[in-house]
């Protein structure tokens, strides 16, 4: 029903009757367990055979690992039938009836496969028990049986050449599992649909490439994924924005990725490091006039460091171009980045440029164990 | 944890526990700095509004409130936007406190790894929390040591399964020590030479824990997001 769960509590009891003014509460849902979508019929109804009350929770259950890794052993052609049959059981959308599978079917599924679980040492599910399933009646359709449409491996096998299936994550592992090795065949990305990184020939899915997150161990995924002008710049996003926009303080990225990574420091040959900012994808120096500890603390603080513990002011001999200076009101700008309260296009007065030591947080200690006297 | 032992009261002082009412613990969780934590996605299925979560710090036993315990409300939660939950891929979200922790003996942040360093097989570390032991969950916090093992050895367990470079594979064949239900998020911690501990998984699958057939725990890897986890804490500390 639309306003409660109409599990146990409708069942066939009148409680969701249409007549009593409730809307629809057909309890037939579309299936969505994957490893029953390929079923000759694509609606179920919970609870199912094997006491699961929903699909998330049959798709999570022991049941959904033990009969997929059953089937390999070519025990019962059906047997990927008959568990869909109890995991997803058939719902009728006209009478919102659940379809059993037919006695038969459970008896051959079990007869033939009972005794490779065994091998391993393993029971079949107890609550499959056959007797609770109906006799097959020819005349009217009350339970379900395999016909020459139902397919043998579900959508997570490979179904070999040469019949039966194998898992599919087995496909192109580099062992053969099917009996005329036709799972190691075609394994290129391309014949599997697949794209291929230049790097390491690893197969991605064509929804990862240009997600921005590097997939290949050289990016490669990541790259002419969009075409910029030449004044732009490629976001991670892969959107192109004003070069002068990089770094700026304010965000224009979608995924504000034209303000990350703008502060860092730059070691020089006396090992002093440099503040530097990337404004414009262009590394700049700040102008030390007017510089303040507070802003020292934010600096290391935004390159995920600790406090600051030295903070010099570096003479600068050769003639540069381009300084950034603190902005004349700097103090009143608030929620802030370091970087946004710097001006590029001025000069430095004092020629001196801002030099950092931040220290790294402690992180990792267990307190000593205490000693008492017994 | 299942096959562990009960921890001394500060032995794990980055551990925490991710709580929302009424039930209380639902997952462990892990403190990295003073203001950000650590945990899984799958935590958060269904319960993604951060105003009924509280992290809860500094305390060994779950029923019995500490004089170092620390207790925070839930400002932001951040899943990472590719977590799948049909492969349980991509397992990680970071969490913003509403305030700082105050640093105790009992309440220290972990060492996060560097990008990319990753574990040999064979090494031994250590799974920490408050899940299922097998037969009872305690009220104490638990811990195992357990030993890493390669991705390929691992894949060997879970056949329905795809073992991903975003995991960790711990644990011993005869599956004796394992993660549990209610572990989930929670650290798996190695010492580093020079006696610091840093953080390399958290607790994010495995096979059924209690049932006859065991395998190994899959934890989320810790050193595949760090460039993923710093962004987070820039984007939500500095540009929003």
């Amino acid at each position: 029903c639309l306003y409660s769960s109409c599990l146990d509590s409708c069942g066939d009891s009148s409680l969701c009757d249409p007549d009593n003014g409730l809307s629809n509460c057909s309890q037939c849902e579309p299936i969505t367990l994957e490893l029953c979508m390929n079923l000759p019929y694509n609606h179920t109804k919970y609870p199912n055979y094997l006491g699961h009350r929903t699909q998330k929770e049959a798709s999570i259950s022991w049941e959904s690992s033990l009969f997929p890794a059953l089937v390999p052993t070519n025990c019962y052609k059906y047997l990927m039938f008959f568990a869909c049959t109890i995991l997803v059981p058939k719902c009728d959308v006209t009478t919102s009836q659940r379809i059993p599978p037919c006695r038969a079917l459970c008896e051959h599924s079990k007869e033939r496969c009972e005794s490779v679980l065994g091998i391993v040492g393993l029971q079949w599910p107890e609550d499959t028990d056959c007797s609770q399933f109906p006799e097959e009646n020819l005349d009217n359709k009350t339970c379900l049986m395999p016909d020459e449409e139902v397919e043998e491996c579900s959508p997570s096998h490979f179904k070999c050449h040469s019949g039966g299936c194998v898992l599919a994550f087995r496909r192109c592992d580099g062992q053969a599992d099917c009996d005329d090795d036709s799972d190691e065949e075609n394994c290129g990305c391309k014949e599997r649909d697949l794209w291929e990184c230049p790097s390491n020939k690893q197969c991605l899915k064509h929804t990862v490439i240009c997600d921005g997150f590097p997939d290949c161990p050289d990016n490669m995924d990541e790259k002419n994924c969009s075409f910029c002008q030449d004044d732009e710049l490629e976001c991670a996003n892969h959107e192109c924005v004003s070069r002068d926009l990089w770094c700026d303080g304010e965000v224009d990225c979608s995924d504000s990725s034209d303000e990350w990574d703008c502060v860092t420091l730059s070691k020089t040959v006396d090992s002093s490091s440099l503040l530097s900012v990337h404004r414009s994808a262009t590394e700049h120096y700040v102008c030390a006039d007017g510089w303040q500890e507070t802003l020292s603390q934010l600096a290391c603080w935004q390159m995920g460091l600790g406090e600051p513990s030295v903070t010099e002011s570096i003479p600068e001999e050769e003639e540069i171009q381009q300084w950034l200076r603190l902005r004349s009101n700097w103090e009143n700008v608030s929620g802030t980045t370091v970087h946004k309260l710097l001006v590029p296009g001025q000069s430095c007065p004092s020629r001196n440029k801002i030099s950092l030591l931040c220290t790294k947080e402690d992180c990792g200690r267990r307190p000593a164990a205490r000693m008492n006297k017994r | 944890i299942l096959g562990g032992r009960t921890s001394r009261p500060g032995r794990w002082p980055w551990q925490c526990s991710l709580q929302s009412e009424p039930s209380g613990h639902i997952c462990g969780c892990v403190l990295i700095a003073k203001k950000w934590v650590l945990t899984v996605a799958h935590c958060f299925e269904g319960r993604e509004n951060a105003a009924v979560w509280k992290v809860v710090f500094g305390v060994n036993n779950l029923d019995h409130p500490s004089v170092y315990m620390q207790t925070r409300l839930v400002k932001t939660i951040v899943l990472h936007p590719r977590y799948s939950r049909a492969v349980v891929d991509y397992d990680i979200s970071i969490v913003e406190l509403s305030e700082d922790i105050s640093e105790t003996s009992y309440v220290q942040p972990i060492c996060l790894p560097r990008p990319g360093q990753s574990l040999e097989p064979d090494t031994y570390c250590y799974i920490t929390g408050w899940g299922h032991m097998g037969n009872k969950m305690p009220f104490k916090l638990q811990e195992g040591e357990v030993r890493i093992i390669s991705l390929e050895q691992c894949q060997s367990y879970f056949d329905m399964k795809t073992i991903t470079t975003r995991m960790i594979c711990a644990g011993y064949e005869s599956g004796t020590v394992d993660s549990c239900m209610g572990d989930s998020g929670g650290p798996l911690v190695c010492e580093q030479p020079g006696g610091q501990w840093t953080l390399f998984g958290l607790t994010s699958w495995g096979s059924i824990c209690f049932s006859k057939v065991l395998g190994p725990g899959v934890y989320s890897n810790v050193s595949y997001f760090i460039g993923w986890i710093e962004k987070q804490i820039y984007i939500q500390s500095f540009l929003l």
